[in-house]
């Protein structure tokens, strides 16, 4: 009928306020907006429906929607916080959020278990940790010999299963961790401090002092 | 020697562990 408003905002299906969102993580209301720009780009990307798909998900890390891959599926998971098989936007900002450079290293050292307990057991199995580098091997084209795998998984092991009960409790891990940061540098992505000026937002707000 | 790296280190440079590609335009 042609008589549509400029000023009509339509959200994506679970949108939330940006003003919620900052306060429950460690991102400013403009960032959240920003945040909000770049996820309405990638659930748009594929089924325009305003949520993240598996294939969405698989097309922004691959740019291909059909590449099948261990560690994009756990991440997929744990952004899907409602179980439903989409990633809404509070459920991207929120996990999001982890990545943050500000966001202390408890909360990323407690993601990364959960993401490396493939089976939600609560600990980290050794035929866990054997599937996760196997993964990795295939997915990077790199050969290793099977006896080199289990050298790699044992060694991992002696070093971080300190009970020696054949799985990585999660005290045992912050242990771990805190002895070996380098595991938790894929936690922290630089990118989100710029968020604002890489997506910027157009909606100007009355209040933006985003004071730390 | 290959038996000396950590496991989750190797992990840890998973692609489908990088979400930095998702902010690529």
């Amino acid at each position: 009928m042609g008589c549509f408003s400029s000023k009509q905002i339509k959200h994506t299906p679970g949108y939330e306020d940006p003003v919620l969102l900052a306060s429950e993580t460690s991102f400013t209301v403009s960032e959240v907006e920003a945040l909000y720009e770049l996820f309405k780009k990638l659930s748009f990307s594929i089924i325009k429906d305003g949520l993240i798909h598996k294939e969405e998900f698989q097309f922004a890390l691959f740019r291909n929607s059909n590449k099948k891959n261990l560690f994009a599926d756990r991440i997929f998971d744990l952004f899907d916080v409602k179980r439903n098989g989409v990633i809404e936007f509070g459920e991207f900002v929120r996990s999001l959020s982890v990545f943050h450079p500000k966001t202390p290293e408890s909360e990323k050292t407690a993601f990364a278990f959960r993401l490396y307990d493939l089976r939600h057991t609560g600990s980290i199995e050794r035929v866990e940790l054997k599937e996760m580098v196997l993964a990795l091997l295939s997915e990077s084209d790199l050969h290793l010999s099977e006896d080199i795998v289990e050298a790699i998984v044992d060694n991992t092991f002696k070093q971080a299963d300190s009970n020696g009960d054949g799985k990585i409790d999660e005290e045992e891990w912050k242990d771990f961790v805190k002895r070996n940061p380098a595991i938790l540098k894929n936690m922290t992505l630089p990118y989100l401090v710029d968020i604002t000026m890489s997506f910027p937002s157009f909606v100007v707000h009355s209040d933006t002092s985003d004071a730390d | 020697r290959p038996s000396l790296m950590n496991a989750f280190e190797l992990i840890s440079t998973s692609q489908g562990l990088n979400l930095s590609t998702l902010f690529e335009k």
